[in-house]
């Protein structure tokens, strides 16, 4: 399953 | 505070980029320039622009400011200008922002209540680095939308294609075969990552031939960050997350 990733949670 | 560009080209493919991503905006204007720095609602993309005074033809700024703005609206003046009118902005005591568009085309806009939080940006490495004209890459994500939501970049030692898959079909576009539009394509580790084309075709799009080349930086499932090379702004940095296994 791919799921879209949030940018925070390279912060 | 008071800016004021030469032409309005640049000034376009700033607020185009940023509406892609945002419906106010926020801006911080200091004595070194002009700069924005936002994510979507879905926290998916950033957006992180640095306009250097120097790239203006007349800027003074005597004391650090805060100006938010309704894109669509601020876009819909700006658009009135054509290529080679200078766009001045500047800020009335009714916190209103003064907009001269051309020699005569003088607007004012009511200024929005910033809500502006520090937004930093992803610590991450990047692995690779692919860099190539802003209209190739225009091309690319056409290529790969028609089978695809989803695009796929995987590196190898120098070597880089773009791929995507999707429920009617799959495409494979092998970057060696058309290395005179490429610029250049490194790799210190073999890097694969899928990013959503709902998120990169509007900014590409919206700076569009402003950019003459962009750098695609990236490692395996870490976010992608797209720098447009827009000639006299010092940085257009577009981060986008990447579609991860969960």
């Amino acid at each position: 399953i791919r799921g879209q990733s949030s940018i925070t949670n390279y912060f | 505070f008071e800016a004021k560009t030469s032409g309005s080209d640049d000034l376009k493919a700033i607020i185009s980029a940023i509406s892609t991503l945002v419906e106010e905006a926020t801006f911080v204007a200091t004595a070194e320039g002009i700069t924005f720095r936002g994510m979507d609602p879905s926290h998916v993309a950033l957006i992180d622009i640095s306009w250097p005074n120097s790239a203006f033809e007349k800027y003074e700024c005597d004391s650090d400011i805060k100006f938010g703005v309704r894109i669509d609206e601020f876009s819909k003046l700006i658009k009135r200008a054509d290529k080679k009118d200078s766009i001045e902005i500047s800020i009335s005591e009714q916190n209103m922002l003064l907009v001269t568009v051309g020699k005569n085309k003088k607007y004012k806009m009511r200024l929005i209540e910033s809500s502006a939080t520090d937004t930093p940006l992803p610590k991450i490495p990047y692995d690779s680095k692919i860099t190539l004209s802003s209209s190739r890459f225009d091309k690319i994500l056409g290529d790969v939308q028609v089978v695809s939501d989803y695009l796929t970049i995987h590196t190898s030692d120098s070597k880089a294609d773009f791929s995507g898959k999707g429920d009617s079909g799959e495409v494979v576009i092998d970057l060696e075969k058309d290395i005179d539009e490429i610029g250049e394509i490194s790799s210190k580790e073999d890097s694969i990552g899928t990013y959503s084309l709902e998120y990169l075709n509007p900014v590409v799009k919206a700076v569009g031939t402003t950019a003459g080349q962009i750098t695609c930086e990236f490692s395996s499932a870490k976010p992608l960050r797209i720098e447009f090379k827009v000639a006299n702004i010092g940085r257009i940095h577009f981060y986008l997350a990447p579609r991860v296994e969960s």
